[in-house]
């Protein structure tokens, strides 16, 4: 039996908005550790990876594993009739073929319980090697966003190279070409609008622009966005949920033949 | 020409 109880609703509302339109159908994970997700895009070429820790919850039973099937466009709609300062109540069986999701408002005065069938999904899981990254980048993660949505009215695919000069994300289409750089910047008012670049050695990697805006979906759930990039593996594109985990998400990187 | 692998070059299934 899984029963979680979540005070700042919102969150997972938020959550769900990030990966809808990366991920049709996909299987929660439920465990004494908490509730997570692994799943690719219909095309394999991406990868998220959803945490959200047991103790970030105001309550958390979880008696035994188990893996709850569902449509992430139906759990969408049903998350959207939640109000955004709503406590969401989850509750599902092992080997049940609904799940309820309780919405209560803050005064109590209002409580919705919508009932949501599962699905069986044959999913695969992938094993994620532990890396040694080239260069992490952590950036304010509207400023990423921006810098996607832009060069994704120029190009179809980003370089992103970084070098000690800073980050650079270029692309080229039939219109012309743009290069954006953002250097190393600590010198700011708030600590989540620094600029940090860690750099063991250069690296520069292409990617599909489609799946990095689609990445950029989850920068309500963060004002940070960490990158991390090596030489002929998956980018890293990961935010932080406060007290919760995180969502990251792995996109494989163009290759020359 | 530039191709695009899938993530499982990389990851390998469990």
């Amino acid at each position: 039996m899984l029963e979680l109880r979540l005070v700042q609703g919102s969150l997972l509302k938020k959550v769900l908005e990030s990966i809808k339109d990366l991920v049709n159908d996909a299987n929660f994970d439920c465990s004494a550790t908490g509730f997570s997700l692994q799943a690719m895009d219909s095309s394999h070429v991406a990868l998220v990876s959803l945490l959200l820790r047991s103790e970030g919850f105001e309550h958390y039973r979880c008696d035994k594993n188990f893996s709850m099937g569902m449509n992430l466009g139906n759990m969408s709609k049903m998350l959207k009739c939640a109000g955004n300062d709503d406590i969401i109540t989850i509750k599902g069986d092992d080997g049940g073929d609904t799940i309820t999701f309780m919405f209560e408002s803050p005064s109590q005065d209002k409580i919705a319980d919508f009932e949501m069938k599962l699905m069986d999904i044959d999913s695969e899981h992938l094993g994620i090697p532990e890396a040694e990254y080239h260069a992490i980048v952590r950036m304010p993660s509207a400023e990423f966003a921006r810098i996607c949505k832009d060069l994704s009215s120029i190009g179809d695919t980003v370089i992103i190279s970084v070098t000690k000069e800073g980050v650079k994300f270029s692309t080229k289409g039939d219109i012309g070409t743009a290069n954006i750089v953002c250097r190393q910047n600590t010198t700011v008012d708030k600590p989540e609008e620094a600029t940090i670049i860690e750099m063991q050695e250069p690296v520069s990697l292409t990617f599909a622009l489609r799946y990095m805006n689609s990445f950029t979906k989850a920068s309500p759930l963060s004002n940070t966005v960490t990158i991390s990039l090596s030489s002929e593996l998956p980018v890293v594109v990961e935010y932080k949920i406060a007290e919760m985990g995180y969502i990251r998400y792995y996109l494989a990187p163009k290759i020359e033949d | 020409g530039i191709n695009q692998p899938t993530i499982t070059k990389f990851f390998a299934k469990l």
